[in-house]
């Protein structure tokens, strides 16, 4: 079903750039390898980032890929919407600056919609409402330790996780 | 709609009953390496029959998800979700494991009222909760999909479309 | 050629069941899937973390999956020493406390054998002797921006990274 | 021994010849996503001729090695190590990757001596770098080792056996 693939594709492919700009103030789109016959070829990324280049997926780095498979991943999540979201360390190859840019869409996002995100980055906790702490008794037990309540950036010294 | 509770009783981790409270809007989750976080997250998985065992980091099918801590034989999660209308109605989606003489019972239930997978399924698909969805991110997802081949890639937009 | 492998195998085992313990406190092995013809079988990690159950790597966490993939690289590097080490981003699924760890055990390690190490993570930034910032100029263009010498921890307000 | 300075032309993020010194003891790298950080690292695996162009990211050969921000048609890289014995001996291994009619060449060097990749490799083994060795564990290398089969980590020991 062609039709259904590229009707698909293209609301896909709208969300993501506009999600990939709003990350990265940058260009970027996705790319079938064959336009016309879409099931005999594969789907890749094509970015460029503010000033530089554009490039395929396989040249970027760490942190560029995964901004590009983040912004694939909320493309999908706004395709297809859904009453809560939940994201487990998606941000672990992002440097500080990228977590902050993550943390505002997802912060912008949640107005909407429930999002439950699990992070080891100070950056990431800065803008939500609210976080539950994690923690082992003995014997790996597992113990919800506290739900903080934030407004915004002021708990950080209440935390016990050096990142903070 | 939203996540208003979590109920995790013997899955994994969580050795005795937890619960854990959710509100609307950007809930953040921390704590040390190892400490249950993920596993948070395969407790809603479980109780919702989104994924597989192998999926939850189980290799022994649904054995592995009952809590090693305690010597009873069971695990058991409710997710209430709260419907967002003007009176806060409720829905609950339960699911527990128990050993049995065979190999283990897998019993969901909508309400407390005992449904198949099947049922449970077809009452998400309403709110939009699908298996195959992007709702849930679990960890190492993100880098799969930059690593795998192109064609991986598309096939994920099939699956969707 | 068995027994080169198991001479090898032994040994690697040693260094990684002392760098574990090192790391975690905990004891860890390497376990061949079948002793007797290790070539017919593969080779797994069994890692008990300071007062939890035994477990195979299967059903850890993704930061107790790191530390036993890195005290196997750590035990591969004790096995065949080099004269330098060069670790690009091996933090990234850890813990701040876990990062600490890391970065101690390179600190220790670094009196006797250099090594560069490029981390997101302000607590491996903590007992480095000193720090490379690599900048972008326009376009992409890099630039090395700085080499900071440092006494432990008292460079951190100089850093321009969020994470510091 | 220990790498004294890098120097680096035309490869990859770094446009112009840029020059890198280096420590005994522990150094750190650190900057923003996409700054040329593992780059770095690129440039000493490919001067010392230690990693094929695909695991330097690169998918048109050693064509994408060279800096698309001039117009010029090489890279060069030079990784100038210090023996460590009492007079500070230095020995150094360069590499330079030019656009030629037919393609490219690829000319390795020993303290400004033109050698061949075998002849440096050589060279390199007496102080114990090699292609498959630990020494350089590249950005994704420890989440491979997690997620390859049991099978391929075994075969990671009979490779160094
Ligand atoms: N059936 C079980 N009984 C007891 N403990 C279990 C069981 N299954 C898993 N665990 C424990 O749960 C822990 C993993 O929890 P989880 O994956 O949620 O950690 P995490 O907080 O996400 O850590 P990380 O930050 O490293 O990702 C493991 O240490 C494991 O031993
Ligand atoms: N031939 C080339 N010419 C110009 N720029 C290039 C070339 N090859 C790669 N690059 C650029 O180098 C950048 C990647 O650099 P690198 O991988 O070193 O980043 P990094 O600092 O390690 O980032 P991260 O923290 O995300 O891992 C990419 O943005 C890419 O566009
Ligand atoms: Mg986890
Ligand atoms: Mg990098």
């Amino acid at each position: 079903k062609k039709e259904t693939f590229l009707k698909a594709f293209h609301e896909v492919n709208r969300h993501f750039s506009e999600i990939f700009t709003e990350l990265t103030d940058g260009v970027g789109k996705l790319v079938l390898e064959n336009p016309e016959n879409p099931f005999l070829g594969g789907l890749t990324v094509e970015g460029q980032q503010k000033d530089k280049k554009k490039q395929k997926l396989a040249g970027m780095s760490g942190g560029e890929k995964t901004l590009m498979a983040l912004s694939l991943v909320f493309a999908f999540q706004r395709y297809m919407p859904s009453p809560f979201y939940a994201l487990d360390e998606v941000d672990a190859a992002l440097d500080g600056f990228n977590v902050e840019r993550i943390s505002k869409m997802i912060a912008t996002q949640s107005k909407l919609t429930q999002f439950v995100v699990i992070s080891q980055r100070s950056q990431m906790f800065d803008r939500a409402d609210r976080m539950i702490g994690v923690t082992q008794m003995g014997k790996g037990i597992t113990k919800i330790s506290g739900i903080k309540l934030q407004n915004s950036e002021n708990s950080a010294e209440n935390n016990q996780n050096p990142d903070k | 709609m939203h996540i208003k509770r979590l109920e995790i009783d013997n899955f994994k981790s969580f050795a005795n009953k937890t619960e854990i409270p959710f509100l609307e809007g950007f809930t953040a989750i921390g704590g040390i390496n190892g400490s249950g976080k993920s596993n948070i997250i395969d407790s809603i998985l479980f109780a919702l029959g989104l994924a597989s065992a192998r999926t939850m980091r189980s290799e022994k099918g649904v054995a592995d998800l009952i809590s090693t801590h305690n010597q009873r034989n069971e695990a058991y999660v409710k997710v209430v979700f709260d419907l967002d209308d003007e009176i806060g109605t409720e829905i609950s989606f339960s699911r527990r494991v128990k050993k049995t003489p065979s190999g283990y019972s897998s019993t969901y239930a909508i309400n407390d009222k005992i449904q198949t997978q099947t049922q449970v399924h077809s009452e998400l698909e309403k709110y939009q909760i699908t298996p195959n969805g992007y709702n849930i991110i679990m960890q190492g997802d993100v880098v799969e999909l930059v690593n795998c081949s192109s064609i991986e890639r598309r096939k994920r937009i099939d699956d969707i479309a």
